[in-house]
């Protein structure tokens, strides 16, 4: 049913929301700009390398597959796949004023790998 | 790149109970241990009262981040410095070391005015690409400020100097950086090419004299003299508290080879 599908689907590893505020952990009075950022973490299942609904195929070639999988084989984890900077405005340690680009600050994407 | 990209260690993911705060501040700490070590600083910064922001730095945060497409109201009047930051992913802002300034015996100030700037906190890895100093000029309302006049009374030259060896007897020995005309019927900042001095103290190790900035007012009136370029907080005429954001300000443009330059971004 729809409902049961979109549980499902909620399930799988995907990029989810999370936005860090600097002010909410105090550190707003060294990290002039921004004042938060959306940093997005990755979260869900990998039901790699087939999908469990596959096994109800009776195809041979199918069946093949599904029971050739090694489970000992670790299942692979959900990781982000493409990342992006963000720049920071900052005060150092001797109250001096830093511009920085941090890279892989914000997650992109996020995979089975 | 996994500790770097997902900043919330794996507890973060699961709901911080409240009832377990221990948890939620080791959290935190992890997470201020992550950010800090991405910001290759050993502690975590506690800005004194007498921090100062410059406002030249939180425009060209805002110009790069792309926050100013959003804000049209707040006008920047200068271009942003594509050619620097096109080769830099760090940009540091320098206020000079006041407490060293020296008068002359007589109490006079000297001219040229020596500026030392203290580079010790950049780091090794950062290699500085370029580096400007940053003057304010402050309007002088008089005949010559009119911007039909052309006469030589409204003009100032402007010469940047590096300070080769220590200063013997108020003698200091220097050599020109760069130089510039400028008429004081106008208020504005601007910026010098200091890059070749910063080199040699960041790169090459040299010795750090400092810089010498001399301020001639062109047919020598003394009436003139030290009024239109804010060089030092005591020689303007009206003590004012707006000293913190118009003195003088050396900024670098380096990079560390740890992310990409500040090129312009587009609000995402």
């Amino acid at each position: 049913s729809p409902k049961q599908r979109g549980r499902k689907r909620n399930r799988n590893c995907r990029r989810h929301a999370l936005y860090v505020d600097f002010s909410d952990v105090g550190w707003n009075d060294w990290i002039v700009a921004p004042p938060g950022y959306q940093a997005f973490y990755c979260n869900g299942e990998c039901p790699f390398p087939l999908a469990d609904h596959l096994n109800s195929t009776n195809h041979a070639i199918v069946q093949t597959l599904v029971n050739s999988v090694n489970t000992n084989i670790p299942k692979a984890c959900c990781v982000p796949t493409e990342l992006s900077a963000i720049s920071m405005l900052y005060l150092d340690e001797t109250d001096r004023v830093v511009l920085k680009n941090y890279q892989e600050m914000v997650v992109e994407g996020c995979g089975c790998r | 790149e996994s500790s770097y990209a997902s900043l919330i260690p794996e507890e973060g993911k699961k709901k911080v109970s409240a009832h377990n705060p221990a948890q939620s501040h080791d959290l935190l700490l992890d997470f201020e241990a992550t950010l800090l070590q991405m910001f290759g600083l050993q502690r975590r910064p506690r800005p004194s009262d007498s921090a100062v922001v410059p406002q030249y730095l939180l425009d060209l945060y805002r110009l790069q981040s792309g926050e100013l497409e959003d804000a049209p109201g707040h006008d920047v009047n200068f271009d942003y410095p594509e050619r620097s930051t096109s080769r830099a992913n760090t940009v540091r802002g320098f206020h000079h070391e006041e407490h060293m300034e020296e008068l002359q015996a007589d109490g006079s100030w000297p001219t040229p005015l020596r500026f030392l700037f203290n580079l010790s906190n950049i780091p090794e890895d950062e290699l500085i690409s370029s580096a400007e100093l940053r003057l304010y000029r402050q309007q002088i309302d008089d005949a010559s400020s009119d911007p039909q006049h052309t006469g030589e009374e409204g003009l100032h030259r402007i010469n940047i100097y590096e300070v080769l060896k220590p200063p013997r007897a108020g003698q200091i020995i220097t050599q020109l950086l760069d130089t510039r005309l400028v008429r004081h019927n106008s208020s504005k900042w601007e910026s010098f090419d200091v890059g070749p001095a910063v080199l040699r103290w960041t790169r090459d190790k040299l010795s750090n004299h400092g810089l010498a900035v001399e301020v001639l007012h062109l047919n020598q009136t003394p009436r003139q003299q030290g009024r239109h370029v804010r060089v030092s907080r005591s020689l303007h005429p009206v003590p004012s508290d707006d000293w913190d954001q118009f003195r003088p300000l050396l900024v670098t443009f380096g990079h560390d080879g740890k992310s990409h330059p500040l090129t312009r971004r587009t609000k995402r």
